[in-house]
């Protein structure tokens, strides 16, 4: 079992590993490029990567590699979309998904703009879907998601601020933006009473 | 001090008492509903409210109230998007926000749609902005985030996938969005491969 916390922080050091100009690097060095501790980083960097040399440190690419293998950026990942209204249209066109090998192969709505999404369950019959993303409105995404799950997804990224509700095999992630923006607010607002 | 993990289980405690249909609950009641820890529940209702009586549990509404308090859900919160492509128009027209009482009150671009940037010093010395939330590519973002913080807005809602560097004394929230779904996948193949 490794902490979410853990796992945030890897693609972190992946971005800073891209833009280091040097062939070695030491865990101190990329705990203080990112304001980490020295500590943490050593450890999260030895989950990874056998790759460390006392003094010397570690081969960038070789490390970088390591983290790809580790976070599985080297294998492919298919994802479909459901609700192609506006956060949908957003996603779907994003480039920033291939970094990580992960593309969006078809978009569905109940618009004639899109697939049906009666065509789910053929087009899932045809592909291995890794991952369902759900931005359709509130009231309909524990219906879509059933749809997903039933073509045998087991991992649901979940726009709609609601619960889903799934059996114990399938992960969901839920991003709550408007939860995450009134978080930002609430810090801000400590502070500034402080 | 507050940990980010107790500030986010906050709006789900207060989803579910939006819903709930009686006129008092117990922070056990609450836990179950939400699968979570009696403890970690109790704790966490004992940091917001001083409402809740043995045997009877918390006044709903009044439980509610607090809640919006603790997170200043009763007052309104400016914020200003700047860059309205996909991901900012999405932002823009979210209706979301309103139930934490945060509006978007202006879109700043390049674009001639769009109230040009240059305007952001104007519109800034005429309002008291709460939040800046940065919608424009990579490259574009540190320049952004500068000019916003050039105008004293303290907190920074940034969705473009870079480190900003900013002073002590600003906030800044990523959303990296890209991350977060490499993350579910990486927990889904750990999951099937076990
Ligand atoms: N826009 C944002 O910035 C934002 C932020 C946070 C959360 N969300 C959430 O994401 C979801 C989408 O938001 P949006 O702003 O893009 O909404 P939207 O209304 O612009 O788009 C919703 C889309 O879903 C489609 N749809 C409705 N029912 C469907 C069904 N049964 N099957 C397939 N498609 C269906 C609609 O035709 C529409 O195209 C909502 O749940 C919203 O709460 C949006
Ligand atoms: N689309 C997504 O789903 C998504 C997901 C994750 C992250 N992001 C990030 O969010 C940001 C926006 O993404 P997008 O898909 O909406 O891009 P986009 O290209 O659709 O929109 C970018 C907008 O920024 C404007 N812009 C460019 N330079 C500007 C400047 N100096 N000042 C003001 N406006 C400026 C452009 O005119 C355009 O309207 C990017 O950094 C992207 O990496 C987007």
């Amino acid at each position: 079992y490794v902490s979410e916390a853990f796992l945030e922080r890897i693609p972190l050091y992946l971005n800073e590993l891209e833009k280091y100009k040097n062939d070695y690097i030491s865990s101190t060095t990329l705990a203080n490029i990112l304001n980490l501790g020295e500590v943490l980083v050593r450890k999260d960097l030895a989950k990874i990567s056998q790759g460390g040399k006392p003094k010397i440190g570690y081969h960038v690419m070789d490390l970088m590699n390591d983290i790809k293998d580790y976070m599985g950026y080297n294998n492919k990942s298919k994802a479909i979309i459901v609700g192609m209204g506006r956060l949908g249209n957003a996603l779907y066109h994003y480039s920033g998904f291939n970094k990580y090998n992960i593309h969006i192969l078809e978009a569905f709505d109940i618009l004639d703009d899109y697939k049906n999404i009666n065509e789910i369950k053929d087009f899932c019959s045809e592909q291995d879907i890794d991952v369902g993303i759900i931005t359709v409105p509130k009231d309909q995404a524990q219906n879509v998601c059933n749809l997903l799950l039933s073509q045998g997804i087991k991992a649901i990224w979940n726009f709609a601020p609601i619960r889903l509700n799934v059996p114990e095999d399938v992960i969901v992630q839920n991003e709550n933006l408007a939860d995450s923006l009134s978080i930002l607010i609430k810090h801000k607002n400590d502070v500034v009473r402080k």
